[in-house]
């Protein structure tokens, strides 16, 4: 996370650290034995990982708390079935959800976050908040590698200035921008996440106060760079898809 | 002459067909000792005749057919053999061969019991078959002696002997030998009545009794003659004199009888009849919080009550839970087990609830019919609607919801709402 701030404890209680292999990521708790992540976060060189081999943290705002903390036992990784992105240059689809064997018992520290409803919107401008245990900076441009769960908040942009903001870069070595994403940030920079947040959650508050799922953090071209923006799958556009696999499963 | 079975059929040769002209034949019926012949024509058509007989003695003799106006039909009354033989005889009579209409005679026999207890006695003078008591058997007859005899080698007479009788039945009839002519001189016998425990035995004696006595100042004494009457744990008794005891409960299982006469005097004796009872149970009492069943209002030998609690209670005896109870009542007139005592129950300590609590509403000590209510804190909530489920301590030692489907309190998380929230940074 890039210009943010640590969290404290049970201020982002669905944050999901996930260590697959050798890379850190992250996802959110949406219900008892469902975390939803990136599928990039669990598809390496286009091999969806085992569940075995999948360490999944919750209720933690520090990396060292997982020495004490077993990972969570996985039983199945279910990755959106159209996710195709075998030179990471295709993140459309970018989402996937792990099931859990064992219920998780809900506190402080582990709460669910709410999937969008039907009368949530992403309206430009909006503050949304961007969490990860990525890499983040210190006010500086050099970049940090952190141990504490950090957040940000930054605005919705709008779908027209995401495209805009892609434009002169060689589409060879561009991701693509779907309908099926959303980008947020500022143009002057500084406020982003980055490697190491994938999978984490981008929330926006409903007129309740509550937090929804409204992206997942996919990708970027560096991080909090002027001009450039995050760019997160639309949850919006998957609640059927989510709904179908955690009732099918 | 073929030896028959105790029942079955005889006819004339190829009856109903005409039988064969010239015919002379004879049939032994034979049964075995102790059974009589009962036979019974079914068709008679004969031009000659048939005779029944019996030991060469004729029993009846018969021709014709039913319809005939001259002949005698047997009819189909039973014809009865006085023993276990009978002969049938067909006649040749002045029969003309060209004119043979006849089809001859069917007939049944079922050997049938004598009963030789009701025979009238024999009329060479012997006497009774038996001289105090005849039983008829099938096929025979034995004789047996009233209590104070004993059946002699002859199996028909009885002499004087009345030592030892062991009465076992739950009931009886007793009497002084030859009752109720007077006692034979110098006897002594010894009736014991032995019934299982659990029972007690009462004597009620006849109205006539009649032992000879002695009088003095006191009263009628029992030289000698007397009944005596034994009873465990208790003083003997000995009877004597005019005057029936009537109706003696021994309160015992065991009780001796001893008769004695001496060899002069009379006495004319006695009889009684006795009977048993079952030992009683004294009405057990009131189970707090249970019931006793049955509820009567005497309890017997063999009896048994069982407890129920009430619902909420259970069965404790010496300080743990039994899970029922019954007891009987015992030979010695005491119940086999001590009563129970009904304890309420208690559910035990509700489960905690994660994320929530659990407050007491009413009862006591988590007892039967107590109160409690989980709540869910914020930002968790219940799934069942409302934020306060409340469970009462039902019978079955669960805690219950009125609403049936609420098995277990939970405490949902409302999605989306950190129990703590991010610090506001002030700077702009």
């Amino acid at each position: 996370i890039i210009g943010g701030n640590d969290a404290a404890e049970h201020t982002i209680p669905w944050q999901a650290l996930i260590n697959v292999g050798s890379s850190r990521g992250g996802g959110m708790i949406i219900a008892d034995r469902w975390i939803l992540t990136a599928a990039h976060v669990v598809v390496l060189n286009g091999q969806v990982q085992t569940p075995e081999a999948l360490f999944v943290y919750l209720g933690v705002t520090d990396v060292h708390q997982i020495i004490e903390n077993l990972s969570l036992n996985v039983t199945a990784v279910h990755v959106h079935s159209e996710y195709n992105n075998p030179n990471n240059l295709n993140f459309d689809h970018d989402i996937a959800l792990i099931k859990l064997k064992d219920p998780i018992t809900f506190q402080a520290a582990i709460m669910p976050l709410c999937l969008p409803s039907e009368d949530d919107t992403y309206d430009t401008g909006m503050m949304g908040m961007v969490s990860g245990f990525g890499i983040t900076d210190k006010g500086n441009q050099r970049r940090f590698l952190t141990n504490k769960l950090k957040y940000v908040h930054v605005p919705v942009v709008e779908q027209k200035k995401c495209s805009i903001s892609l434009k002169g870069k060689p589409s060879s070595r561009t991701p693509r921008l779907t309908n099926n994403m959303f980008c947020a940030g500022t143009p002057e920079g500084g406020k982003d996440s980055c490697n190491g947040d994938s999978g984490s959650g981008f929330t926006l508050q409903s007129e309740n106060g509550r937090f929804w799922a409204a992206g997942i953090v996919s990708w970027g071209l560096g991080c909090g760079q002027k001009g450039t923006y995050g760019f997160y799958t639309k949850v919006a556009n998957y609640v059927d898809w989510i709904n179908k696999i955690m009732r099918e499963n | 002459c073929v030896p028959l079975l105790d029942s079955g059929q005889i006819h004339s040769p190829q009856c109903p067909q005409l039988y064969p002209v010239n015919l002379q034949k004879q049939w032994e019926i034979s049964v075995p000792d102790g059974f009589q012949i009962n036979l019974t024509f079914t068709h008679v058509d004969i031009k000659s005749s048939i005779t029944v007989l019996h030991d060469e003695k004729v029993l009846g003799k018969f021709c014709g057919n039913e319809n005939s106006a001259d002949g005698r039909h047997p009819g189909y009354q039973p014809i009865l053999s006085p023993g276990s033989r009978l002969t049938l005889k067909i006649q040749l009579s002045d029969y003309n061969p060209d004119r043979n209409q006849n089809v001859g005679f069917s007939a049944q026999y079922q050997a049938i019991d004598i009963d030789e207890c009701s025979a009238p006695e024999p009329e060479d003078g012997s006497g009774p078959l038996c001289s105090q008591i005849c039983l008829n058997t099938l096929g025979s007859y034995l004789c047996a002696c009233h209590h104070g005899y004993e059946l002699r080698s002859d199996e028909r007479t009885c002499i004087l002997s009345c030592v030892g009788g062991v009465f076992d039945e739950l009931e009886g009839h007793l009497m002084s030998p030859g009752y109720p002519n007077p006692s034979p001189d110098a006897l002594s016998c010894q009736y014991i009545i032995s019934v299982e425990s659990g029972f007690t035995v009462s004597l009620n004696f006849s109205d006539k009794f009649h032992i000879e006595s002695v009088d003095t100042e006191e009263g009628p004494n029992c030289l000698y003659h007397w009944l005596e009457v034994i009873i465990p744990d208790r003083n003997p008794m000995k009877l004597c004199g005019g005057t029936s005891p009537g109706l003696i409960n021994t309160n015992s299982n065991i009780v001796k009888l001893g008769y004695n006469i001496d060899n002069q005097g009379q006495s004319n004796g006695w009889s009684l009849e006795y009977s048993t009872h079952r030992v009683t149970c004294p009405v057990p009492g009131e189970v707090a919080k249970g019931r006793v069943t049955p509820s009567l209002t005497e309890y017997f030998y063999r009896d048994y009550i069982f407890v129920r609690c009430d619902e909420g209670y259970k069965l404790m005896m010496n300080g743990a839970e039994i899970m029922g109870f019954s007891t009987m009542c015992q030979s010695n007139g005491e119940w086999h087990l001590p009563l129970p005592e009904c304890h309420i129950i208690d559910c035990g300590e509700p489960d905690p609830l994660l994320n929530g609590g659990v407050n007491f509403l009413s009862g006591f000590q988590n007892q039967y019919l107590s109160v409690v209510q989980y709540h869910c804190n914020e930002p968790f909530y219940s799934p069942y609607g409302g934020n306060n489920v409340s469970l009462t301590c039902e019978a079955d030692r669960q805690w219950r919801s009125n609403h049936d489907v609420i098995l277990r309190p939970a405490c949902l998380p409302v999605c989306g709402r950190p129990m703590k929230q991010i610090e506001n940074h002030f700077q702009r």
